[in-house]
């Protein structure tokens, strides 16, 4: 904890993630099967901050980042919940319309 | 092409809609809103298609595990059409095509695979309507709201694992001088409570994200009696 504390903003205490933790539960109505995996799923809450705290110190728009629904998940559960982990796709036929359809069919 | 375009100010785009947890389907999404829009546009007829449809007919039982929007169009133009989501609810989980479920409500003319041009793929959304667009999604994880703009190596653009629908465009310009910069409209899938009520905005012009790698819009013909909208 005290790692992740150190890439955290300043300002911020233990105390205070304890408490944005319990609002986060909150707020998206989470709950979790034991102590342990609450206490897991607390660490990775920390994490997230930290890396919102990196996102938006290097941020070249004007996006925010903080606490969202998705806080609690590591980048990996993310990445295997949220996105396709296809391989790269291959260039797809440019253009279908009727009269081509059977072009088309022979082709792929 | 215009400065700006919102699809939404026409009530051309459906509700922002939550793919869930357990099912890798925003592909399927994109695929349905982008067929919506085009069939509020062209042929003034708004619908609520079917996403599980798209999911189930598309591949065989794999759709929860991703795909690719020209798939799920290409699924739609051989089927002639797409059902509606009362019809054919989304259940989020893989199961077969329920043929006896399909009911051919919006057939669509075709598709196309754009350039990887920003200001022609503006010109289509402008002009024709919203389109969809793989990209990358990792940053969107702790995003809140505001304009995104990452360096290639936040937001790898040859990594792309998540597919919106681009509703419009526009630009900022701050006052103060301390942002400006074009912009891109785009609806998610993870539901409305999600980012700024369900879409973000991406920076336009320097393919952030490789936003610009994969833009696929189907095609739909205009109405006979009818002009199509124009972008708001």
């Amino acid at each position: 904890a005290s790692e992740v504390q150190a890439a955290l903003p300043p300002n911020l205490i233990m105390t205070q993630m304890v408490q944005m933790f319990q609002d986060f539960m909150r707020q998206f109505n989470k709950t979790y099967e034991s102590q342990e995996e609450t206490h897991r799923r607390f660490k990775v809450f920390m994490r997230n901050l930290e890396v919102s705290h990196v996102l938006q110190v290097s941020e070249l728009g004007t996006a925010q980042y903080g606490i969202t629904r998705f806080s609690d998940l590591t980048e990996h559960e993310f990445a295997k919940m949220y996105g396709m982990s296809l391989p790269s796709p291959a260039p797809p036929v440019k253009q279908l319309s009727y009269p081509n359809l059977g072009n088309i069919a022979n082709k792929s | 092409i215009s400065q700006s375009c919102d699809w939404r100010k026409a009530g051309a785009v459906s509700a922002v809609k939550d793919q869930g947890p357990d099912c890798r389907s925003c592909w399927a999404f994109a695929t349905v809103s982008n067929i919506e829009a085009l069939w509020n546009i062209h042929q003034h007829v708004p619908r609520n298609l079917s996403v599980q449809e798209v999911i189930d007919c598309a591949y065989k039982k794999t759709g929860c595990q991703g795909g690719f929007v020209w798939d799920g169009l290409l699924a739609v133009f051989k089927n002639r059409g797409l059902s509606s989501s009362v019809l054919y609810p989304y259940v989020g989980r893989n199961q077969p095509c329920q043929e006896h479920r399909r009911k051919k409500v919006t057939p669509i003319y075709g598709y196309e695979v754009l350039p990887r041009d920003e200001k022609y793929i503006a010109g289509i959304v402008a002009s024709q309507g919203p389109v969809t667009a793989l990209f990358n999604m990792k940053v969107l994880q702790n995003y809140k709201k505001g304009i995104l703009r990452r360096p290639s190596q936040d937001c790898r653009p040859d990594h792309l694992d998540h597919v919106g629908v681009i509703v419009g465009f526009n630009e900022v310009k701050s006052r103060r001088g301390s942002w400006t910069g074009p912009y891109w409209i785009i609806q998610n899938s993870w539901g409305e409570h999600w980012g700024e009520q369900g879409y973000f905005r991406l920076h336009r012009g320097t393919n952030t994200c490789g936003i610009a790698m994969y833009a696929v819009t189907a095609t739909v013909k205009d109405s006979e009696r009818k002009k199509p909208v124009l972008c708001p």
